[in-house]
């Protein structure tokens, strides 16, 4: 209901696509796995956690290209040897699930999407440019 | 000045990243080019023009990588034997460099970003999802 979309009131928890629903992958997955993940479902990049489903970061095509990448040519042993948990980028924003969706515009403008968590750090869903630019559409259309 | 940003007005050669601010490939480039320019500007995809600078479409990570995975592993060798013409996207959607700003909303919507081209199909520039992005939040504190 575009209506009720209202950055300032409009919590993170409402708009997310839920975990159930998102791509990922864990920390001890060989580099081989993810680019698979990343090739079939044909997304640029998703959530890692580890075993216990705590939030640990994201990994990207970026990252497994750039560690394939060796001195003289491409080592494609480095995918079965290395980890996600090797190349992957663990400093990234997050937001919890009851922030606001001002918050996630800030967010998005320098990331296609960002992760939500909860207090225990575990992946409770993510919010993605798309949504943020479907509400804007519905909202130039209703004012 | 984000008080002269509307939709409806203000057009798509206003706001743009012109092209000789964008990273792009040729169609007769080896993949293996492509890949270290994605790589070196760690965009996820770019355009393509030919040798008259016609725009031809679009390659990413994702069409380079998939060219990659052969029946059992990774054929290296076929970034030296391909084209970045063999595997790349041609059915992508451009905006006119006169079109208004609503036009390009809808279309990225669903694309991180959209070609300019002018009466020649030539390409003039690139609308980002950042760009628009930015508008919205600008315009979201100065109503
Ligand atoms: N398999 C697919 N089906 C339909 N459309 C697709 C698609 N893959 C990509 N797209 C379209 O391309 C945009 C950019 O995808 P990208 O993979 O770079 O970047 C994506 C991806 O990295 C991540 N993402 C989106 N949905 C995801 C999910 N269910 N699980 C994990 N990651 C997801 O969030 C980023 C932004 O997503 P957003 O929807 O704003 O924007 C997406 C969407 O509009
Ligand atoms: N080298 C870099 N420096 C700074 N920020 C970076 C960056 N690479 C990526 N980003 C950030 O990540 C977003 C997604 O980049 P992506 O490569 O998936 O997707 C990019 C890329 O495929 C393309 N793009 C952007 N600028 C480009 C340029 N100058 N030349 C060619 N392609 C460009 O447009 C898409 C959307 O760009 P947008 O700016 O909305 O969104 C960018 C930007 O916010």
């Amino acid at each position: 209901d575009t209506e009720s979309f209202h950055l300032e009131t409009t919590l993170v928890k409402e708009m997310m696509i839920d975990a159930d629903k998102v791509a990922q992958v864990q920390l001890s997955n060989p580099l081989e796995h993810a680019l698979l993940v990343l090739t079939k479902t044909g997304y640029n990049a998703v959530p890692v956690s580890n075993f216990e489903g705590k939030f640990e970061g994201i990994i990207s095509k970026s990252n497994i290209v750039e560690a394939m990448f060796g001195l003289e040519q491409i080592e494609v042993e480095r995918l079965q040897n290395h980890l996600v948990e090797d190349v992957m980028n663990k400093k990234v924003p997050t937001l919890q699930y009851d922030d606001i969706m001002e918050k996630a515009l800030h967010t998005l403008i320098d990331y296609n999407f960002v992760c939500v968590v909860n207090d225990e750090e575990e992946l409770m869903g993510i919010i993605t440019r798309r949504q943020l630019l479907k509400q804007f559409r519905n909202k130039y259309y209703l004012d």
